[in-house]
């Protein structure tokens, strides 16, 4: 299985709001 | 007819200020040189590094910025800028140099500029390349006269590939294409009437923006396993999760 790109994950789906 | 020029202008409403950019990431590096000490300071290359690993933080914000790109989970988001990041840095490159870069100098995000002799008298065999080769394609462009409108649709067309393995909402990224490959035409038939191809003209600039990209991972790769990039970056995330 291909390795997760956390950083990227996190980039994309934090919340702009808080 | 009268719907394309609409939907470009919403497409260029995520476009970033070039000088904010170069604000970002200017204090970024001067953030990192001034927590090193006098001994410590850094090399071109690790800045370079930087600065590209900046713009590419700019570049997922991007992505992230456009009322398309959201309408996609984040996984399928997930999968398309992984997949597409060297290209979008490659064409985010040669934008700028076809829009402020001078005769023989390359432009960078900050701002500075470094004349192309010096480069290839200083670097290796491969970075030269990597350079004459953008160069060529930057010639390319600028004699295409390549506007802010079709600049953003090749960036979409980049970005909206529906051949990248894993990608779950196939349909609506296959109609995102659709949708601006048809307003890139138009828009090119409706401004340069006088070019008759432009349109081809500026959609076989792609395979060679993905060709540089290639060679640009790959070097990257290169200069990683030598140990020279530098840790914790989304572009060694990036070069590590496409290579595992």
């Amino acid at each position: 299985k291909k390795k997760d790109n956390a950083l990227l994950r996190y980039l994309l789906d934090k919340d702009d709001t808080v | 007819a009268t719907l394309a020029p609409n939907f470009l202008n919403q497409l260029l409403e995520s476009e970033q200020d070039e000088g904010q950019v170069c604000s970002k990431v200017l204090a970024s590096l001067q953030r990192e040189q001034a927590s090193r000490g006098k001994h410590d300071r850094l090399n071109t290359f690790t800045i370079m590094c930087k600065m590209a690993d900046q713009t590419l933080f700019g570049l997922v914000e991007w992505a992230r910025n456009s009322t398309l790109f959201k309408e996609l989970k984040v996984e399928d988001q997930m999968v398309l800028l992984q997949s597409c990041w060297s290209e979008l840095l490659v064409l985010d490159h040669l934008c700028r140099q076809v829009t402020y870069g001078k005769q023989g100098c390359i432009y960078l995000v900050t701002g500075q500029q470094i004349e192309v002799s010096t480069i290839i008298s200083q670097a290796g065999v491969t970075l030269s390349s990597l350079v004459s080769r953008a160069q060529d394609l930057v010639s390319k462009l600028k004699a295409l006269h390549l506007d802010r409108h079709e600049f953003v649709c090749l960036k979409y067309l980049v970005l909206f590939n529906p051949d990248v393995k894993s990608v779950q909402n196939r349909r609506q990224v296959e109609q995102t294409q659709e949708r601006v490959n048809r307003a890139l035409m138009e828009h090119t038939q409706q401004t340069h009437q006088g070019h008759s191809d432009k349109f081809g003209q500026l959609l076989l600039r792609l395979p060679e923006v993905r060709s540089i990209s290639l060679q640009v991972e790959e070097y990257l790769f290169q200069r990683h396993l030598q140990g020279d990039l530098p840790c914790n970056s989304l572009l060694t995330e990036m070069l590590h999760t496409k290579r595992s």
